[in-house]
């Protein structure tokens, strides 16, 4: 398993 | 001018409490709705939003929008000069580049005020999309604290597994493997202790040991603790601050490689 990051999953306002 | 006043310093401890591991330094962003924070840690693994509405303290005014940039290391060097009872009432000018602590004493015999420098921080803003989740869990703070104080000794990594039966957190290492199954309350006297499944499609994901050991030490804020997850979307650990805000942990899964 690996750890995603969680930035992708937001978009930058 | 901005200036925020909280009758008990408690809150704004406990609130930097559950901060300050995953965080060195935040944004603080003030309005006339109140105070918001939002940042991701250092390893971009986890965010947490920070609400504290204006209604909720004891005075709140905000002339003009405030940003202020604080090392959480500098802040909590200060609360921890505030007694648990002294009020708190944090103060700063339009465009000042620190912001003031005032501290009293229930008998007003002790002030004290404390100015600490602003940071001018760049930090990305990141918009949190609506999202509808298949599965969410309220249980009690502390229960889910215990659950992955317990499971941490065993693996790194803890599956939250969530159907219809209940709600399964495992895990699995060295020295072998653990299981905890929640069912939900049958009867539901006391809200607070109560466990409470809502669940569309059953789910199960992998996260992180020691981010979800970071986010139990919001467990003074609230009695409750509530588990949001859909397939393949950050989980939302959210800890309802009582007549003030709230507290959210947005933490990505662990991807098969």
């Amino acid at each position: 398993m690996s750890q995603s990051s969680i930035r992708s999953f937001f978009t930058v306002t | 001018m901005f200036e925020a006043r909280l009758l008990k310093s408690s809150i704004l401890k406990k609130v930097l409490e559950a901060i300050k591991d995953l965080l060195t330094q935040a944004t603080f962003d003030c309005d006339d709705n109140g105070i918001q924070l939002q940042a991701m840690d250092n390893s971009h693994v986890a965010l947490v939003s920070l609400l504290l509405r204006a209604d909720g303290f004891d005075k709140y005014r905000c002339d003009r929008n405030v940003t202020m940039g604080m090392n959480l290391g500098s802040m909590t060097k200060i609360l921890k000069c505030a007694g648990d009872k002294d009020t708190v009432t944090m103060k700063a000018q339009d465009n000042a580049d620190t912001v003031t602590f005032v501290f009293e004493s229930p008998n007003q015999e002790k002030v004290s005020d404390y100015e600490m420098k602003l940071m001018n921080l760049d930090l990305e803003h990141l918009g949190i999309p609506e999202t509808e989740y298949s599965c969410t869990i309220r249980m009690p703070s502390a229960e889910f604290a215990r659950m992955c104080r317990d499971l941490s000794q065993f693996g790194e990594s803890i599956v939250i597994s969530c159907t219809k039966e209940g709600v399964k957190f495992s895990t699995s290492g060295d020295i072998g493997s653990a299981n905890i199954k929640l069912a939900q309350t049958a009867s539901i006297d006391k809200e607070d202790e109560a466990v409470i499944i809502e669940m569309d499609e059953p789910v199960t994901l992998t996260f992180a040991c020691q981010y979800l050991n970071y986010f139990t030490k919001a467990t003074s804020l609230s009695p409750q603790v509530q588990l949001s997850m859909s397939a393949d979307v950050p989980l939302v650990v959210e800890y309802r601050i009582p007549d003030i805000g709230h507290i959210r942990y947005y933490l990505a899964p662990k991807i098969e490689e």
